[in-house]
């Protein structure tokens, strides 16, 4: 039990900083900001906390409640990523998870996903790919998707529909 | 593998039997406010086995399509189905519905099979519907990076 | 004290039906939806509940928690409007109310917020009008302000200043 | 009458002493995550007399500018004035501040003033902080619609 805890530890833990600084970084901060998780015992970790914390560029701040909407977004997504690639599931499902970003931070998320998301099943079991399911009301967030699918409220019926849409792919 | 496609039937706000999909892998779900866009997370959240309280359902009654309140004392089947695509291309589906009586029941290509077994298989594929990391619900995300050191502790131990 | 709360009660539950049809409204539903208040128990209603209900256009469920993430806003935005009609403060200040809407809902929004800040003091006291503060992320809804408060972060001095602009206001 | 503008000194993330305005009759906050607009609407909060824990702050310590963790103990004082325009064209002010001792300091027109006379002068223009029904934080919205029918009668009562 303890070997399989420090298992998943140690790898999400030397994960999470690279993907956060992928989420982060830009051309006034080519490196991104600091991520990281500390044990509050390393004896009996399962016993005790785990603590997460992530710094935005330029900040110093250790209490992650401190962060704003969209940066507490971004520290949310990295943690959610580095977990998937310790155990990978095949898919993710995101229901909305653009809302408090802005546009910058939308396009990186979508580019990190879309990146994320290419076919190639000897990744899908490494962890270092998965498909997604995203439901967004940004453009600037599914014009990155392979394909649309678009829910309607047919009035007559009072129920939902739906239409589904190719895109052609840019990558 | 990867999801192909849904099959749902009377399923909350989806009406009748309709078929979604194919799912690619990249697939947007958009559409104006209260269309039903969530309703399909709902769905798929459904068919791995989370309970309906996270599906904004108090009841498995509640997630049985309806015209309006009336209509909801009418008894209704309801089932999801997700079509899902294996690496070798071959197709494996897993059916959750709600029957008359208002119980749960599971199919693994169109067999019925207790819960364990259903939750076993899915686990074969990756799909640990205990530990959920993989749904982020409308609204949840922001408290995934502010979750306490005990909430953390607990998710990494259902997934190590 | 029973005279007072049934004054508040009875102005807010005539208001806010006509506020909800204004926010959702459209050329398909020219109507617009319903909303009510309805006291849990008339003879000593402060010492029970007030129950809200809004019903969007062609939606028939009386249970507010089956709502969409937007329908929910809408329904919000329309109870605050109500309440301060009744007593009217001289501003309200909004942070990112607009998370949750799509752009139609959004432009309803900013379009009644627009109408309500129009200065006129005889109005103001009347609560038909009030000072608004909105932090969006939108363009859909802040290009419809008089005037914008950018904030940027200084990132040698490692703290937040601020821009503003007067937009030639369109009405 | 209306906000006419604010001046800010080592309030949250603002450094030194910042001027903000005018507040026109619509005005909008923009400006990339993490910039610091909520923290403007903080100050708003934080000058009619909203308590520390609703503006993220667990003590008014934290919400005195500090340039990294290192710099929270460095004593500084701060405040915030806000500047209203009265509907015959007189300014009023309105100045909370945290002293070096970490307590609150109330002022209207730069004079020290009790909490009582602060707070009534701000009830004479139709500001109630207690039912705070004009401010809405970030995130909190779509909670304001399913609040419990207790809670509706404790808001009614506070305006009534
Ligand atoms: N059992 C049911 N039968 C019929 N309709 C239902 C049922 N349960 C929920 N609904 C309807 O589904 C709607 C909500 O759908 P959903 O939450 O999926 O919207 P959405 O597309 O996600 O919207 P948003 O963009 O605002 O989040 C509600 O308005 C409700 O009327
Ligand atoms: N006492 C303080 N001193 C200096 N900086 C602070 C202080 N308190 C908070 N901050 C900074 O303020 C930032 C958050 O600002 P704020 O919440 O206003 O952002 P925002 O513009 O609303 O962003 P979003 O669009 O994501 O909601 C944090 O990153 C934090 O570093
Ligand atoms: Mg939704
Ligand atoms: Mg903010």
């Amino acid at each position: 039990r303890y070997a399989r805890f420090m298992a998943a530890f140690t790898h999400i833990s030397t994960e999470i900083d690279s993907i956060y600084k992928q989420l982060t970084r830009d051309p006034d901060h080519p490196i991104g900001g600091t991520a990281y998780l500390s044990l509050e015992n390393d004896e009996e970790p399962f016993l005790h906390g785990i603590k997460y914390t992530a710094m935005p560029p330029t900040k110093r701040f250790r209490n992650m409640e401190e962060l704003s909407g969209g940066e507490k977004t971004v520290a949310a997504l990295a943690l959610l990523f580095a977990i998937h690639s310790f155990r990978p599931s095949p898919f993710f499902v995101l229901d909305e998870v653009d809302a408090a970003l802005d546009n910058v931070n939308v396009a990186r998320v979508a580019a990190y996903i879309h990146a994320k998301s290419r076919e190639n099943a000897g990744q899908r079991n490494a962890g270092h790919s998965f498909q997604s399911v995203v439901i967004s009301l940004k453009d600037t967030f599914f014009d990155k998707a392979d394909g649309l699918i678009g829910v309607y409220r047919d009035h007559d019926q009072g129920c939902s529909r739906v239409l589904t849409k190719r895109l052609t792919t840019h990558d | 593998g990867s999801i192909h496609r849904l099959e749902v039937d009377n399923f909350k706000s989806y009406k009748g039997h309709q078929v979604i999909g194919p799912f690619l892998n990249f697939t947007a779900i958009i559409g104006p406010n209260g269309a039903g866009k969530s309703n399909l997370m709902d769905a798929i959240s459904f068919v791995l086995g989370v309970r309906s309280s996270h599906l904004r359902g108090s009841q498995l009654r509640d997630l049985v399509y309806a015209y309006d309140d009336k209509e909801r004392e009418v008894r209704r089947k309801a089932h999801v189905k997700l079509v899902y695509l294996q690496g070798d291309g071959t197709e494996l589906s897993f059916t959750r519905g709600i029957t008359l009586q208002s119980a749960s029941e599971y199919r693994i290509d169109d067999k019925v099979v207790s819960w364990d077994e259903y939750n076993n298989k899915m686990r074969s594929l990756g799909i640990l519907v205990k530990a959920r990391n993989f749904l982020v619900f409308q609204g949840d995300v922001e408290s995934v990076s502010t979750k306490s050191p005990k909430e953390l502790t607990a998710l990494f131990e259902h997934i190590s």
